[in-house]
C-alpha cells in the first residue's frame, strides 16, 4: 500500500 | 494532493515548456546539453512505465504524458531538427560515468527487488543527477542565455518544492520514502550553487556568466 501511494507523485 | 506538490508539477511542466519554447522560437539549441535531455527522457520511460499497469488520476496520468511527450520532442528537435545548431564540442560529459553507478546502485538499494521497481528506482536516481551535463557544459563555456536559467530555475524549484512536499506528508499523512528524499536532497543540492548565481545575477537583469 505504501508503495502505490508513493506512485501517486511524480 | 498539497501545494507544494501541485506547484512543484506545476514548475516542472513550466521548465519543460520554456526548454522546447526556447529551441522552438530560436530554431536553435545552443547552449543546450543533449546528453542531459536524454537522460531525462530516460528517466521518464522507466519511471512512467506504470502508465501500462495502473491507473492513478486523471491529472496524473496526463502529466505522464505530457511529460514524456516533451522529453521526446525535446530529444528530436536537438539531434535531428535543429541538429546543426548542437554544440556537440561543449557536451562532453561522460554519461556512462552517471548511467552505470545510478544503474547499480538502483539494483542493490530499492524496495521491492522486481523490475518495475528497479525501472522506477533507477529513474529517480538518475534524475537526480541527470542535470550534471547541462551543468557542466555552462561552466565549461562560461555562460548561459537567460531563459535557459529560467529554464534551469524552474527545474530545480521543482525538486525543491518536492522536499517540502515530503515534509508536509510526513507530518500529516505520516508518509516517507527514504529512497526519494535522499535522492530529492542530491538533486536540489546540486543546484544551490546555480540558484546563488540566478538570484544575485539572473534577478538582476545581468546574464549569467563565470568568471573565467
Amino acid at each position: 500500500e505504501e508503495e502505490a501511494k508513493l506512485k501517486d507523485e511524480l | 494532493m498539497n501545494i507544494f506538490r501541485l506547484t512543484g508539477d506545476l514548475s516542472h511542466l513550466a521548465a519543460i515548456i520554456i526548454l522546447l519554447l526556447k529551441i522552438w522560437k530560436s530554431r536553435s539549441c545552443a547552449g543546450i546539453s543533449g546528453k542531459s535531455q536524454i537522460l531525462f527522457a530516460i528517466v521518464f520511460t522507466a519511471r512512467y512505465l506504470d502508465l501500462l499497469t495502473s491507473f492513478i488520476s486523471v491529472y496524473n496520468t496526463s502529466m505522464k504524458v505530457i511529460y514524456i511527450g516533451c522529453a521526446y520532442a525535446t530529444v528530436y528537435l536537438i539531434y535531428a531538427k535543429f541538429r546543426a545548431t548542437y554544440d556537440g564540442n561543449h557536451d562532453s560529459f561522460r554519461v556512462e560515468f552517471l548511467v552505470v553507478p545510478v544503474g547499480g546502485l538502483a539494483v542493490l538499494i530499492n524496495h521491492t527487488f522486481s523490475p518495475l521497481e528497479i525501472l522506477w528506482t533507477f529513474s529517480i536516481y538518475l534524475e537526480s543527477v541527470a542535470i550534471l551535463p547541462q551543468l557542466f557544459m555552462i561552466s565549461k563555456t562560461g555562460e548561459a542565455e537567460t531563459i535557459t536559467t529560467h529554464y534551469l530555475f524552474c527545474l530545480g524549484m521543482y525538486r525543491t518544492l518536492y522536499l517540502f512536499n515530503w515534509v508536509w506528508r510526513f507530518y500529516f499523512e505520516g508518509f516517507f520514502d527514504m529512497i526519494a528524499i535522499v535522492a530529492g536532497l542530491v538533486q536540489t543540492v546540486l543546484y544551490c550553487d546555480f540558484f546563488y548565481l540566478y538570484v544575485t545575477k539572473v534577478l538582476k537583469g545581468k546574464k549569467l556568466s563565470l568568471p573565467a
